[in-house]
């Protein structure tokens, strides 16, 4: 159930439309410090169902849509677009390819989408769930936070064992 | 449920008991339920001793130390239920370069299972990749994909916006 | 007193509004009391805004970027009271090539009053040095101190252990 | 009032007796992962008064003393030295170098001196207030703690300005 494309759209520094195509192995992102790479990041956790502004760097959710630059003006909304290799089923689809979208205008509504169909974000989230690969503590560490589970108090690193099991 | 629970905990132990070995050369690590008669709600501890180190809190570890502990944990958890993808944010950002290596070697000992999607600054964990993106900022505030060769990696420098332009 | 704390506040913005620029290349930087009546309790906020880019809260600058604005207030408050000496441990760690030859060369304009000692894994740092100090463990668990030549900065790979004996 | 000479004997990993003479301008401290670096920037808090093991990273203060490594009994006491250039007379002594030594003994005991004069530990404390020289925010920036002046709360932050005030 590997990655197979991420898109961004006003997603953050993301003001045109972006494509990303992943591969088996290992795939490296390089760049500038503040170039965008760890908002690529953000932008996994986002359409995974991630609600926490504040895990995403903001103070509010529409701080990921691109709010302008010196030579451009902020955008309407935010849209991004994970899609996942599903020849295996493991996500409980019968499609070789599950697309999943979400979007965020300005407004301050939300769309989501899988392959294309109108869902809520709770579909989403529960579509990911049983798969090991939704937003669990371990198949993703953001900058600065891969000591994370040493430093937390023994409760709070019993929470990611229970993810596992 | 209580026997899944010490299932997983059993698994993530030994998983990072050896993996602490490798990534350390040596040493001894273990993991601990702080209240073993109440495995629902008891925390967990850390034990690590570098090599030829007398065993102490983990907080006195140095930071790269904590982060290769930190790895070795999480790796741990990864392998008794692994995640198709592994997305990992500068997570080498504290270690030296033996270190930085032996990391690399670990993540390939996943790759089969798994793709990973690492962020670096690290010309070597550049190195190790399949794959390379850049990202860069030409246009002050707006990310844009570039394709990174390997032979760049060496020859240009990579954290320079304008040669990567 | 209130006077007193006006004055140092004042002179520590206009520290700040300076070395950001230096330290981005341009942009814009400020910090600014939350409560102006009460100057003796107020909250102190902090703008920044790298070059080209639109203001955005702080959280949402990257690794890099935060930590050349900490950098920029450090040395700004450090220049309106200069200690002797300053101690930084690896706060190069989240910057890239170009940001750390940045650093390097702020430091440079305050080493006139005030000594330096820096810990870091950059061989970029280790080169803008004026002396360099080893610290190794040939015999496990024990720190021993030896001399490092510049030479040897490029040459060998200081991260090794075995390279240090 | 900079720094001249930094003396450990039996601090954390330093087991045999050590000491960095410090010149103007900038030093760099190199070495492995593990190998002592940011001891010495502990050592160097220790001696100006810490009072707090957890910021030094320990569970209790006896966490300073070594504490026996491969081939190594633990030692009986931890010893620190910093010899400091007063040839401004900035801190209150007539004398050229001013020499201020901590020790702690197994037993809880601690010893101070000031050149081989024994005193309390408030008397270091104190004398090192005004100099600017003291434990203050910001001339030691301990390993991943440079973003803290961002990160921290605006009441936080306050208390960084105030010690420049
Ligand atoms: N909504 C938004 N609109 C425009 N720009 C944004 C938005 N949100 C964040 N940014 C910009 O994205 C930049 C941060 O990008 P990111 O954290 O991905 O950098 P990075 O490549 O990971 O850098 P580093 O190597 O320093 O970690 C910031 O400069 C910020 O101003
Ligand atoms: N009381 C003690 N006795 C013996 N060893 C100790 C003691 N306290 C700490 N240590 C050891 O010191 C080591 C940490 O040293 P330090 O933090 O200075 O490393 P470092 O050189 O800064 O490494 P890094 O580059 O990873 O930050 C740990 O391995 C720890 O076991
Ligand atoms: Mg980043
Ligand atoms: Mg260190």
């Amino acid at each position: 159930m590997q990655i197979k494309k991420l898109e961004l759209f006003g997603f953050k520094s993301f003001a045109d439309r972006t494509e990303f195509v992943f591969d088996r192995g290992v795939t490296c992102i390089v760049g500038p410090n503040g170039c965008g790479k760890s908002n690529v990041v953000d932008a996994v956790k986002w359409i995974l169902g991630e609600q926490s502004a504040k895990s995403l760097r903001g103070q509010e959710m529409l701080d990921v849509v691109f709010n302008g630059s010196a030579n451009r003006h902020p955008l309407g909304f935010a849209e991004a677009t994970l899609t996942f290799d599903n020849t295996s089923r493991r996500l409980p689809l019968d499609q070789a390819e599950v697309a999943v979208t979400r979007r965020l205008y300005r407004s301050g509504e939300s769309e989501y989408m899988i392959n294309r169909q109108s869902c809520r974000l709770k579909d989403i989230r529960e579509m990911m769930m049983d798969t090991g690969a939704g937003l669990n503590a371990y198949s993703l560490v953001e900058q600065g936070r891969v000591e994370v589970l040493l430093q937390s108090n023994p409760q709070e690193r019993r929470a990611v064992f229970e993810e596992a099991a | 449920s209580v026997t899944r629970f010490n299932a997983t905990f059993a698994q993530v132990r030994e998983n990072f008991v050896e993996l602490f070995r490798k990534l350390f050369g040596g040493g001894k690590a273990d993991i601990v339920l702080l209240n073993p008669e109440d495995v629902l709600e008891s925390g967990i501890e850390i034990i690590a001793r570098p090599p030829g180190k007398e065993p102490c809190s983990i907080s006195l570890l140095s930071g790269g130390e904590k982060t290769m502990t930190a790895v070795a944990l999480l790796m741990a958890v990864f392998r008794s239920k692994p995640s198709p993808y592994c997305i990992l944010d500068e997570v080498d950002a504290a270690l030296d370069e033996a270190n930085n290596q032996r990391f690399n070697s670990l993540v390939q000992e996943f790759v089969k299972d798994s793709q990973f999607i690492i962020i670096s600054h690290s010309k070597r964990t550049m190195s190790a990749a399949d794959v390379l993106y850049g990202v860069t900022m030409q246009e002050p505030g707006v990310s844009k994909k570039i394709s990174v060769r390997f032979s760049d990696v060496h020859n240009i420098n990579l954290d320079d916006p304008a040669a990567l332009a």
